[in-house]
């Protein structure tokens, strides 16, 4: 089973 | 005054197909230096980075910075309006609350404009940091197209693994399962059909196919993909558009729970 994370796991917000 | 003009509305039609599967509305931010887009889909897993060059329009003026907020469908509905190879003239005041289209045809004997009220969007800009991809690959976009289709019939992920070797795309499901590999190639005669890698080491990443299928919508828009690979990093899907600018996609990987 996979999970899928959002792109906020991996950049912050500016 | 801002003002845009390219030669084909054609490339216009191309770029707004390769971002209005992922997003309903965006932000065109305008400067002196061209019209760039940053914007994740509704569920915040892909973001789409467009960046068009002020030098790729034929006639370009930006007196003052613009964030021009367009819903693509409105959008959509008016470069329907325009034959591909009409001129495209996209025009606003400065803190104008619309845009104005002018499509012109080839022999100047039928001018139309249209007028779109633009949106304030609140808009979530990211930064994303310069990375050094552990693998970066080079292909012909068609293929790239064709493999995401094909995959995603038999599962709703494809995992792409990439070796000094080749690259490999797998999709397991009810049905059963898939692979397909694809070698180096060599062939100088045909540049455009070459598969190259670029390789610092091994890395295999999960991703959601729906995604990957939206993001070749922008197939059109160039015969060369690369996507570019770390471990537990995002992918980044690029396109470069000839002579104007390039579209990038960034998908978040999936993880083992």
């Amino acid at each position: 089973p996979t999970n899928q994370p959002t792109l906020m796991n991996f950049f912050k917000k500016k | 005054m801002f003002e845009a003009r390219l030669v084909s509305s054609g490339t216009l039609k191309k770029v707004l197909d390769a971002i209005k599967d992922l997003l309903n509305e965006a932000s065109f931010d305008c400067s002196d230096t061209g019209i760039q887009l940053q914007a994740m889909d509704s569920s915040h897993v892909s973001l789409v980075s467009l960046s068009l060059r002020a030098d790729g329009f034929d006639k370009y003026r930006c007196d003052r910075n613009l964030t021009m907020g367009m819903n693509l469908a409105s959008m959509t509905k008016i470069l329907k309006c325009a034959n591909n190879d009409d001129t495209v003239t996209v025009k606003a005041q400065d803190d104008a609350d619309c845009v104005t289209f002018v499509f012109e045809s080839k022999k100047q004997e039928k001018i139309s404009d249209y007028e779109m009220k633009l949106m304030n969007l609140d808009q979530e800009h990211l930064g994303i940091p310069e990375t050094d991809f552990s693998c970066v690959i080079h292909m012909p976009s068609g293929e790239f197209s064709r493999i995401c289709r094909d995959l995603s019939q038999f599962g709703e992920s494809v995992i792409i693994s990439c070796t000094k070797e080749g690259v490999r795309f797998s999709s397991s499901g009810d049905i059963g399962s898939a692979n397909i590999k694809l070698a180096q190639t060599n062939n100088i005669d045909k540049e455009e059909e070459t598969v190259s890698i670029d390789l610092q080491e091994p890395v295999t990443l999960t991703f959601a196919c729906q995604y990957l299928n939206s993001f070749t919508k922008a197939t059109p828009l160039s015969n060369r993909v690369s996507l570019s690979m770390s471990a537990n990093v995002p992918l980044v899907v690029e396109y470069e558009i000839p002579d104007l600018g390039h579209i990038r996609y960034y998908l978040a990987p999936k993880i083992e729970e």
